[in-house]
């Protein structure tokens, strides 16, 4: 089963 | 002072369409560079980029960096209120509450102005990497509008595998599954009706595609999308805007828990 990962996962806050 | 005078108002009001669905509140960014906007998306999903560089502006003034909040569903619906052929004028004044959209008939015999209020938005800024895509697809914007809409009849997700093949797009529900294989075609009558993959390494991912449908919203705006995806990364799906910029989506992939 896949989950839904988030974008903060890949981008970071800058 | 602001002031962004804008010949072809009716890219505006298609990008407000494009984006009004996945994004309520967002900043919009003025420098010299030109008008920006990035903003997630409430589930923290899926994540907008737009810029329109000042050199597309018939007129650009930005004295100094402004941030201003906005409801994107308000600011769609005054935008709704310009006719398709309108030059629309952003207009606002440095550390005013409003902002104020003229719209001038082509002909000059009608202009409106319509002020709306601005809100304090407290958004994160995200640093999006420069990175190699494993595989970017060009094709018609209406081609992945259409394949989309017609998997998001029969699944929730799609698969979106590049091969030397070509690109497919697959889903599965609880009536059965779809698969639709892109071939490369470069040999067209136009060059906007061509799929063109750029390969490096085989990528397959899956996606949600409540999001893919919003992001083709955007099909107005363009004639081809780019559909960029590397192997656990965000997909960009990104529409071009004529002389001026873009819009681009990004979507978190479905990842193995």
């Amino acid at each position: 089963l896949k989950a839904q990962a988030r974008i903060a996962r890949y981008f970071g806050s800058c | 002072m602001l002031e962004l005078r804008l010949v072809q108002g009716s890219l505006l009001k298609k990008v407000l369409e494009s984006i009004k669905e996945l994004v309520t509140d967002a900043n919009f960014d003025c420098s010299s560079t030109g008008f920006s906007l990035q903003a997630m998306d409430s589930s923290h999903v899926a994540l907008v980029a737009l810029l329109l560089r000042s050199e597309g502006f018939e007129h650009y003034r930005c004295d100094r960096n402004m941030s201003m909040g906005m409801n994107l569903n308000n600011m769609a619906k005054m935008l709704k209120c310009a006719g398709n052929d309108d030059i629309i004028t952003i207009k606002a004044d440095d550390g005013g509450d409003t902002v104020t959209f003229m719209f001038e008939s082509p002909t000059q015999d009608k202009i409106s102005d319509f002020e709306m209020k601005l809100m304090d938005i407290d958004s994160e800024h995200l640093g999006i990497p420069e990175a190699e895509y494993h595989a970017i697809v060009k094709m018609p914007s209406s081609e992945f509008a259409r394949i989309c809409r017609d998997l998001s009849s029969i699944g929730d997700t799609v698969v979106i595998s590049v091969t030397k093949e070509g690109v497919k797009f697959s889903t599965k529900g609880d009536i059965g599954s779809a698969n639709i294989v892109c071939r490369q075609n470069t040999s067209v009558d136009k060059p906007e009706e061509a799929t063109v993959i750029d390969m490096n390494e085989p990528v397959s991912l899956t996606f949600a595609l409540r999001y893919m449908n919003s992001f083709t919203k955007a099909t107005p705006l363009s004639n081809t999308v780019s559909i960029s995806l590397s192997n656990e990364l965000p997909v960009v799906v990104e529409y071009k805007i004529a002389e001026m910029g873009y819009v681009r989506f990004y979507l978190a992939p479905k990842i193995e828990e």
